[in-house]
């Protein structure tokens, strides 16, 4: 069984909170988040990695019209890795590829899917690393602090619009919830966290969970 | 009599000519920001008023009719003409119009088969519906426990003074810059409006999370998706990718 609770923000294996901007990139800011985990707990680095070359070099996925982790992932391997946010830093919309194999400093072998049981989730986050996930953002535009538990109707694991990024998970008096670390800045949430129920499958945080592989 | 009989007892029937005035502002909010052959149609309009503060506080209910689109540049897939049926609230007070709320909604014509099941996902739009539908009068207890701003009754005196000082607040906070005063006064009114979402989604949850004003309660819904979301998340899956093996088979 996992630990009673877990966070990779105290163990170093999370960069700080990015904003995303007016585009819809969240699905980059979920990848490169999940990478930077991988990476740091293979190579005992943190590097912050860059979501703008995703968008502007992965020809699958939309830029800020969208896109799938899974894509993503396919698109860091095809092209060689991913630089560092330094080297290819964040402008928010769309702009002709400028990735140099030269300067990728984080390369990934594979990615897979995860179990959509909360509890293996929880099990496998703890050991192997933050976890790219997809929900239902209901609410999420006025969300300002606490364990959201919208009603299964309203928050209908049916209607995935977000990608955020599972990082810990814990109980809060008693509440079983999921750290999520979001793409929207500081300003907004927990210090940029968002909190869910954990273990009701709330907004369908369990059903499009993976990771990048780095051996 | 209760609070909710005394505050009905004030409401009254509005005759159509009084309700024309709110009704198109309404209308105006609906269509703003779309092109002219874009712009939805106020149909049947009916309404109750009552006294609120300064002015008065109209509850209408109207069908809209939008226009059929063909241009894929406009909708993805071809949408036919439809009516919705709309619920709006519209402060009247010093001549200044505000719209505080606005829930629309098909006008569902079809009868699903009796006993047929409800997938998941249907019985769960349904319940929205049901949670979400056009505002009526007789408030139901969950929504007058919450949306304490619009269910005292008279209003409080200065109501959308109120709003505009807590809008101003929001406005400093987040260091927002609108180009022209009516481009203010209709981001006042989403915000209004927000506020009372924020209030329904409050009461709907059931864990300890707190919603309310955040960088985002201007924008309406629509913005709001189009350009913070990725609804292609829920179009497909992707490349598929192997299944991991649990933690426990390692």
């Amino acid at each position: 069984a996992p630990p009673p609770e877990w966070d990779w923000r105290s163990k170093g294996a999370v960069t700080k909170v990015k904003d995303q901007g007016m585009c819809g990139s969240c699905w980059a800011f979920s990848v490169t988040g999940n990478v930077e985990g991988q990476w740091f707990l293979k190579e005992g680095t943190l590097l912050s990695l860059s979501e703008q070359e995703l968008l502007d070099c992965d020809k699958v996925d939309k830029a800020c019209l969208g896109g799938l982790p899974s894509n993503a992932y396919s698109a860091i391997m095809t092209l060689g890795g991913l630089e560092t946010e330094d080297d290819y830093s964040y402008q928010g919309h769309l702009q002709a590829c400028s990735f140099s194999a030269k300067k990728a400093r984080v390369y990934i072998n594979d990615s897979m899917e995860l179990s959509q049981n909360e509890q293996k989730l929880a099990a496998w986050l703890a050991k192997k690393g933050p976890i790219s996930v997809a929900i239902n953002a209901f609410g999420m535009q006025f969300y300002r602090h606490g364990i959201s538990h919208p009603l299964r109707p309203l928050c209908s694991p049916w209607l995935i619009d977000h990608a955020v990024l599972l990082v810990g998970y814990g109980n809060r008096s008693g509440i079983p919830f999921w750290a999520i670390k979001n793409s929207w800045g500081t300003d907004w949430g927990e210090e940029g966290y968002y909190y869910l129920h954990r273990g009701s499958g709330a907004c369908g945080v369990n059903t499009m969970a993976s990771s990048a592989v780095v051996n | 009599a209760p609070p909710r009989q005394a505050a009905d007892a004030q409401a009254r029937e509005a005759a159509y000519p009084e309700l024309l005035g709110p009704a198109r502002f309404a209308l105006e909010m609906y269509n703003r920001g779309r092109a002219a052959g874009r712009r939805a149609a106020l149909g049947a309009v009916r309404g109750r008023v009552r006294r609120a503060g300064h002015g008065s506080l109209f509850s209408l209910k109207a069908t809209l009719e939008e226009p059929p689109c063909n241009d894929p540049t406009v909708c993805q897939l071809p949408v036919s003409k439809k009516t919705l049926l709309c619920s709006f609230e519209v402060l009247d007070e010093l001549g200044k119009h505000m719209l505080l709320r606005r829930d629309c909604g098909p006008v569902d014509t079809k009868v699903t088969g009796a006993g047929k099941p409800k997938s998941d996902f249907t019985r769960g739009s349904a319940l929205i519906s049901s949670l979400f539908q056009p505002y009526s009068d007789d408030r139901n207890e969950t929504l007058s426990s919450v949306l304490p701003l619009l269910n005292k009754d008279p209003l409080p005196q200065d109501f959308s003074v109120k709003m505009a000082s807590v809008f101003k607040e929001f406005v400093t906070t987040y260091n927002r810059t609108y180009e022209t005063k009516e481009e203010a006064e209709w981001r006042m009114s989403v915000f209004s409006n927000n506020m009372v979402r924020a209030q329904k989604i409050q009461a709907l949850d059931r864990g300890t999370a707190q919603y309310g004003i955040t960088k985002f309660s201007d924008l309406t819904e629509e913005e709001f998706r189009t350009i913070y979301l990725n609804p292609l998340l829920r179009e497909n899956r992707g490349k598929k990718m192997r299944l991991a093996k649990s933690i426990s088979d390692h």
